[in-house]
């Protein structure tokens, strides 16, 4: 008698648990925008097995970003995840899995990060600020003011930008612009910066200090500027995660396709 | 004597009767949401 196949695995099943924690820490091991993405449904899984203790498995996740940006070392147990007033960011995100003898590992992935649509939030939460694209002026001139601000006071290493993350715009009351940006520490003091910023270049790799700033510019009824940054001290990249590419400017725009 | 019953018919006898009560078991995916559905 043919054997019986083995009923299909539920969505949330230990073993599909298990493989969406693998690929959740796959992606965000692999990402190198953003911001972390935590786990929110597992939408379908398909097992195929293709011998004794070996499976291929199809993976479809949903995940929804957290407030930890992809450089932080903060476990991602402990990133919040955004909520749904904060104007949420959704990824889907499809995987193909290998299980050899209970061992996990990602064969391939391919995501699709979009925010919540702007008429969702404002049904729900009419004043809430929404997000607004990444390369809108005021969100640039915002970011350039509050590093310069912050690179005219500090002690330390002066910062260079390295992608704006997240930004959104309050109309009323007072038009306020509030950004999220990473920055990277350079090989220059502040005070050498202020005599030749070009020479101030990022730090290599096995020196790399990266960082994360908030900034919020107040630009009704009057002017007002607050920037905060936290550098996160240099961090021994794990040995299978590619070092990051060397990016310009770059934007992490929510609607970031990956694979 | 073989007598040819209605399919619906049978179909109505044969259905195993559910214990009172029974609530089917959930579909196995998708599964639960974690955080808030968007």
């Amino acid at each position: 008698v043919p054997a019986v196949p083995p009923a299909p695995l539920g969505c949330d099943d230990p073993e599909s648990e298990a493989a969406a924690e693998v690929a959740v820490n796959f992606i965000n091991g692999h990402s190198h925008h953003g911001y972390k993405f935590a786990l929110n449904r597992i939408e379908d899984i398909r097992v195929v097995p293709q011998g004794p203790n070996n499976d291929i498995i199809f993976l479809e996740l949903d995940l929804l970003e957290t407030k930890c940006p992809i450089l932080s070392p903060t476990p991602l147990a402990n990133c919040t995840v955004r909520s749904f007033a904060e104007h949420a960011v959704e990824g889907d995100c499809d995987l193909k899995l290998q299980r050899v003898d209970g061992t996990l590992s990602v064969l391939a992935s391919k995501c699709h990060s979009h925010a919540d649509s702007s008429e969702d939030i404002s049904k729900v939460c009419p004043d809430c600020p929404l997000l607004v694209s990444l390369n809108n002026t005021d969100v640039l001139e915002t970011v350039s003011a509050a590093l310069n601000a912050y690179n005219s006071k500090t002690t330390d290493a002066y910062l260079r930008l390295l992608e704006i993350g997240r930004a959104k715009i309050q109309y009323h009351p007072g038009h306020v612009v509030v950004t999220e940006f990473a920055v990277g520490a350079t090989n220059c003091s502040a005070e050498e910066a202020k005599a030749n910023v070009e020479a101030c270049q990022l730090l290599p790799e096995d020196q790399s200090n990266f960082g994360f700033c908030t900034a919020a510019l107040v630009k009704r009824p009057s002017q007002d500027l607050q920037v905060d940054c936290q550098l996160y001290g240099h961090q021994v990249p794990a040995p299978d995660i590619p070092l990051l590419p060397r990016p310009g400017v770059t934007y992490a725009h929510p609607g970031l396709d990956t694979s | 004597s073989v007598a040819k019953r209605a399919v619906a018919e049978a179909a109505q006898h044969d259905k195993v009767p559910r214990p009172v009560g029974f609530v089917p078991p959930p579909p196995p995916c998708p599964g639960k949401i974690r955080h808030f559905d968007i």
